[in-house]
């Protein structure tokens, strides 16, 4: 599917 | 995280740090104007604000955490000293780009172009787009009074490197862990672009001693 967003940097 | 994330996020501290010290440096010679646009640390400050609205829902690492608090922590003091504590060091009359139309512009694209339409997304996208054009004030100031003392410059140059750094960490992960985010990559390199002017001077005037000034 579509890549998932991490949100993981700042 | 790989090194150039690392770097760029000591980058970015090392230039709030810059900051701090301009300011307390500032403090010293009365009536002086700083030179630091009042609306671009007002525009950070909303832009971590409005970011880690996450901060206690989503637990990514210490590290994460303790960076965000301290991004939220420090732009809001600055703010405070601007407002309150250096106040007349700071000058409007010289930081007259319309911020207000900023913050439109990135509310608006915010609520149209996100990856969901949730309170929190639009927010964080909202966030996103904000900090890609926060620096504008601070480069208008610049263009306006025409040159800038080194401590200044160095605090761009801070700015700018933690910024280009994040670019090259992207173009990493991308080939090895396939991470993609569309909305993050054209902001930044938007931001990213609005420094190159600055870089070529920096690059051929400050570092080889001379004063930063514009053409």
């Amino acid at each position: 599917g579509t890549a998932e967003v991490k949100k993981d940097e700042l | 995280m790989n090194l150039f994330r690392l770097v760029a996020d000591l980058m970015h501290l090392v230039s709030i740090f810059i900051l701090l010290l301009k300011m307390q440096k500032t403090r010293s010679v009365a009536g002086r104007c700083s030179r630091i646009s009042f609306k671009t640390q007002a525009l950070y400050a909303t832009v971590f604000l409005t970011r880690y609205t996450d901060l206690f829902a989503n637990f990514q690492s210490l590290y994460n955490t303790t960076m965000k608090v301290f991004f939220i922590a420090s732009s809001l003091y600055i703010v405070f000293l601007m407002k309150f504590k250096f106040k007349a060091t700071n000058d409007p009359r010289l930081d007259t780009f319309k911020a207000q139309y900023v913050v439109g512009g990135a509310a608006a694209l915010a609520l149209i172009v996100n990856y969901a339409f949730t309170v929190q997304e639009v927010l964080w996208t909202f966030s996103i787009y904000l900090e890609a054009v926060a620096i504008l004030p601070q480069l208008f100031m610049l263009t306006k009074t025409g040159e800038a003392e080194v401590i200044t410059t160095h605090y761009l140059f801070a700015l700018g490197t933690y910024r280009g750094l994040y670019l090259v960490n992207w173009i990493y992960r991308y080939w090895t862990e396939y991470y993609v985010d569309w909305i993050v990559w054209i902001a930044g390199a938007v931001q990213t672009g609005l420094y190159c002017d600055f870089f070529y001077i920096y690059f051929t005037k400050v570092l080889k001693g001379a004063k930063f000034e514009l053409p």
